[in-house]
């Protein structure tokens, strides 16, 4: 049994590729066998792993012609890491999955087809509520929330919370949230500390207890194409994303 | 006669929201004109500036029933600074506008419509390329282009300059690159000053001199309502919109 999830927030720059590169490469490193599913036009996830993006193996053809074949699946630097790669011709995609049928089911067939023998199958979204970000969230059985502790991201998070309600009540009734991981926390300032106060009271088990700290190293280790525990393994960066894996890891138990 | 400036960059999280709003500002208390236009579902500008968006005097309205009422534009806590608040409504656009005809000449419609009388009219763009991008790129002269000095907004800048030159072929020859404006910046980090050095070697001319440093008062200023120079008028933040809204003034005046 495999589980997907979704890293989605409509807010910009808030590090969902950042977490879905990292959290992948921590749970391959721990072992497990994972499958990163770049569906963002920028495929930042794509480059962050030093993979060129390629349109004849991309995940836009498979969407849009539904042809689904096993040489989608990329190899990265990681062991047991593995890639479906995006590329730019996502950009039109969103305006012609809307004539197909069952445009929000697409992407749940591609992932049901090619996850055998994978553990976790996580999706990068792009910072929309479009029909790609509806794909990864029908596709998936839950969601993590990178949560950047500004203003601008608390507020985008009730209409977040309001698209995976409405997704729940459709396409995907077992639509779990994952959890709400804090990002780029600096612990200085007031406005970051007022960001988590609010959002635990709110929130509360739905908040990971593991923050990912402000460390510019993770900004450095996608120009090396590496993950940051192969690029900077010692950085605060990396050992924040190795206990968010051994949290997630420890909540499945729980299931 | 006046100028319509487009703030985008389809890599999230850059600053194009705090650009337009601070620009905006600033142009306004040197005894300009100036009509902010929020076409991002978000909505950040809006709320930015303290202003409830509202289903009922939104741009969805005018972009989709093209019905123009001047009740559109609303007052901001600036004098001489207005506003054409967006909506959450504005989601469900990029879908609906596809079917409709003159969809990409929409807003510049709208904005031929209202803008007698002002300086300057400042668009702030969601961060994707989306046909909701797209109707600012038709509507502006030119683009004021966000670029955080990292790795994935580097990356993005090649795929925005190709989609410019895509509009100017097309829609809107007269597009013009108004700079690119490093945003966020922090000078203690090779990275950050990688990036500036690659994009002043590439881009000479079309990049602002102005920097705009990371300066967590421009991250607290919005949860107040108010631009930076109303809620902390001697902060880095503050300084480096002023100087900004200078040279951009000074750089019409070459025209
Ligand atoms: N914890 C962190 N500390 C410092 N920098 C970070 C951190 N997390 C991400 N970054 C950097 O911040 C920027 C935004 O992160 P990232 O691109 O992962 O966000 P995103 O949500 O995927 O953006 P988009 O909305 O464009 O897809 C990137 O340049 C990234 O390298
Ligand atoms: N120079 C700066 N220093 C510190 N924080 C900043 C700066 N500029 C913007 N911010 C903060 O960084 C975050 C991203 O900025 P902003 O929302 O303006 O970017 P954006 O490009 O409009 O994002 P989106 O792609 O979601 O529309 C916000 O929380 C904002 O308050
Ligand atoms: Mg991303
Ligand atoms: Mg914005």
């Amino acid at each position: 049994m495999n589980k997907t999830i979704a890293v989605s927030n409509q807010k910009g720059g808030v590090g969902k590729t950042t977490t879905a590169i990292n959290l992948g490469a921590c749970l391959a490193m721990a072992g497990k066998k994972i499958l990163l599913v770049d569906i963002d036009p920028q495929a930042n996830t794509t480059s962050g792993l030093g993979h060129q993006p390629d349109a004849d193996t991309s995940i836009y053809n498979a969407l849009i012609n539904q042809n689904i074949d096993n040489g989608l699946v990329c190899k990265t630097p990681v062991d047991s890491l593995f890639l479906i790669p995006a590329d730019i011709n996502l950009i039109g995609a969103e305006l012609e999955l809307i004539a197909g049928e069952g445009r929000e089911l697409r992407l749940k067939r591609i992932i049901k087809h090619l996850s055998d023998g994978f553990d976790f199958i996580i999706i990068d979204c792009p910072p929309s509520l479009g029909l790609l970000t509806l794909n990864g969230l029908v596709a998936a059985d839950s969601v993590i929330i990178p949560l950047q502790t500004e203003y601008y991201a608390l507020e985008g998070l009730k209409l977040l919370m309001n698209t995976i309600e409405r997704v729940r009540d459709s396409a995907n009734p077992s639509l779990e949230i994952e959890g709400i991981l804090f990002t780029m926390y600096d612990s200085r300032t007031t406005l970051a500390n007022q960001v988590v106060y609010e959002v635990r009271k709110h929130f509360k088990d739905d908040v990971f207890k593991t923050v990912i700290p402000r460390n510019v190293r993770l900004a450095e280790s996608p120009s090396h194409g590496l993950p940051i525990q192969m690029y900077d393994p010692k950085s605060k960066g990396s050992e924040a994303y190795i206990e968010l894996a051994r949290e997630l890891i420890r909540r499945q138990g729980g299931n």
